[in-house]
């Protein structure tokens, strides 16, 4: 495997973003890039991520390799990496470590780190492509603020889509909170977006403090996508250049 | 507050 990133920016920020959701996972290389598919310890929320070869230049990867790797330890490692410096993943045919590259951008300092790699079982779940009820778009860091916001007043949250708009409900010991973002497009800045498409009428509920988690990638992309079906997992996507993807899946609550 | 579903309830090891 040989991937050069020109900034190591991008990688920094799925790691932090997958960080705490989940500890130890394989980054799987094939020649279509580096994918990632891992759930957390309670087996209620999914990750899945994907970097496509074309969001590296070059992207070499001559057989399948799962690296298996201690994300706390890979962190470690990255907080040597600055933002703007050119990243290069290297790794041999059967690895025990897989080598990082830094360079700054200037070519004056090159940083080599060796990072022990980890066997790892992993369960790995068939997501089958759905079609959703309800697919609404919007500005991330809305949908942060949202979150964060009505994890003040309750550890979960409804979400309720319709043609009119997406409603984010919570009901706490302290009273009750609605969000409502209404459909628009902002002709000036289409990241400001509210983009809702709808087959049927949605209402589910989620834990907030696995939502709030999944905002760690707010940094990624200036707009998420959630998607939603009643009585399956939500799905909030966050899309990168290059058809490349940060995906979060999470059981819905069963009601009283 | 409602439970928790697990996800490998909704899709299938693989």
């Amino acid at each position: 495997l040989e991937a050069r990133l020109e900034a190591a920016d991008l990688f920094k920020k799925v790691v932090e973003a997958i960080k705490d959701l989940v500890q130890h996972c394989n980054f799987d290389c094939n020649d279509s890039g580096i994918a990632l598919q891992a759930m957390d310890n309670s087996h209620v929320a999914l990750v899945s991520m994907m970097l496509t070869a074309d969001t590296f230049t070059p992207f070499r990867c001559d057989r399948n390799i799962p690296l298996g790797i201690d994300l706390t330890s890979l962190t470690k490692v990255l907080r040597a990496a600055q933002s703007s410096d050119i990243l290069t993943i290297k790794s041999e045919d059967a690895p025990d470590v897989v080598n990082l590259v830094f360079e700054g951008k200037d070519q004056d300092r090159i940083s080599e780190y060796d990072l022990k790699l980890m066997d790892i079982d992993q369960e790995h779940l068939g997501i089958p492509d759905t079609e959703y009820a309800a697919t609404a778009s919007m500005p991330a860091a809305d949908f942060k603020r949202i979150c964060s916001d009505l994890l003040l007043i309750s550890e979960a949250v409804s979400i309720e889509c319709t043609k009119e708009g997406i409603t984010f409900k919570a009901e706490g010991d302290i009273g009750n909170g609605s969000v409502t973002l209404r459909q628009h497009s902002d002709l000036e800045n289409s990241d400001k977006n509210v983009d809702i498409s709808l087959t049927e009428p949605v209402a589910l509920s989620f834990s907030l403090k696995y939502l709030t988690g999944f905002c760690k990638a707010t940094g990624l992309s200036n707009q998420v996508r959630l998607c939603l079906s009643n009585d399956v997992p939500l799905m909030v996507e966050y899309a990168l250049a290059n058809n490349s993807y940060l995906r979060f899946y999470l059981a819905p609550k069963i009601g009283d | 507050t409602p439970l928790q579903n697990d996800l490998s309830e909704f899709f299938a090891m693989v």
